[in-house]
């Protein structure tokens, strides 16, 4: 699975998640990466991107959960999604990136590893993949 | 108003003994897509076009999977499926099932852009993929013998994996391995029985 998540310099936000899903999967199957709420979600606050065991990723609407604790509990990015993958994926391994109208960037996982690239105006940039 | 901010994924999960090549060059991936997004996004290109034109790159790249390099199916062939979804007026595309447009975000937004529904899947996807002139290439195309071989021991393992976690083969009798139950993600898939 690949993903991006962006707001531009008008604190729009969008994200996209693109997928060929699991190996030896069944024909016909649907992971969370197409279901907008669960692997994929953007509104006026934040963008999300999600990957991992998809079939946690759903039960757990994961990317909406950001928007979520962010709208209601009033958390700021890091915290929202520091709080929705410590708090929200049962058993399952995910990660997931995500952009706030502020111009923040974050990312969070409680998988082994993550591909990830994340970058901001004022100059700041991390490639990473071990936590 | 905070400026501009980019993130980019190729997926979770990595195997710990990945070759330190391999590695490098996902790094080297995931900054060529930072670099472009953040081009663009110097280039006042809106956000909804950024996210589309970053993943288009990582789907035609076969290093990740998704598009080009995409998982394969129990039967060997390629179905993938993307989403995109625009903040401020949360408009959204998604496509499933997809076998032979070269980069389905690109099909997803137009979903968004050019259908009257959200969501388009399989035969229907590929009908509307055709009408509005999308790059379409063989499901050939997405194969790569990599794949191939991680097939070939997602089937030994009888698993089903998103991740390198392919269960190493009980050291027991053939009979032992083979009536192992169904595995996902080096799991038995009984814990997935909710689902």
């Amino acid at each position: 699975t690949v993903g991006c998540v962006v707001v531009d310099s008008e604190g729009r936000c969008a994200a996209a998640t693109s997928t060929g899903g699991l190996m030896n999967k069944m024909m016909g199957r649907i992971g969370d990466s197409p279901l907008i709420g669960a692997g994929t979600y953007a509104c006026d606050l934040c963008g999300v991107s999600c990957t991992g065991e998809g079939e946690a990723i759903i039960r757990a609407t994961l990317a909406r959960e950001v928007a979520a604790v962010m709208e209601y509990k009033g958390l700021n990015l890091q915290d929202a999604v520091d709080f929705v993958v410590k708090e929200k994926l049962d058993e399952g391994q995910a990660g997931l990136i995500a952009v706030s109208k502020n111009g923040e960037v974050a990312c969070g996982f409680n998988s082994n590893g993550m591909f990830r690239g994340m970058a901001t105006e004022d100059g700041y940039m991390e490639v990473g993949i071990w936590d | 108003m905070g400026g501009w901010a980019i993130a980019v994924h190729g997926g979770a999960g990595v195997d710990p003994n990945l070759p330190t090549q391999r590695q490098e060059e996902a790094k080297q991936l995931l900054t060529r897509c930072l670099n472009l997004g953040i081009s663009a996004l110097r280039s006042s290109l809106p956000a909804i076009d950024v996210v589309e034109l970053v993943v288009r790159e990582l789907e035609t790249d076969p290093l990740f999977n998704s598009g080009r390099g995409s998982a394969l199916t129990e039967n060997g062939t390629v179905e993938m499926e993307a989403s995109i979804m625009d903040g401020p007026k949360k408009r959204c595309g998604a496509v499933s099932g997809i076998t032979t447009v070269k980069n389905p975000i690109s099909l997803a937004r137009l979903v968004m852009d050019k259908s009257p529904h959200s969501y388009l899947a399989f035969s229907g996807a590929e009908a509307f993929a055709k009408k509005q002139g999308v790059e379409l290439v063989d499901n050939e195309y997405f194969v790569t013998e990599d794949n191939k071989g991680m097939l070939k021991l997602a089937k030994e393992a009888n698993s089903i994996v998103f991740d390198y976690r392919i269960p190493i083969l009980e050291t027991c009798s053939g009979a032992g391995a083979i009536d192992s139950p169904l595995q996902m993600n080096g799991l038995p898939i009984s814990v997935y029985a909710p689902e």
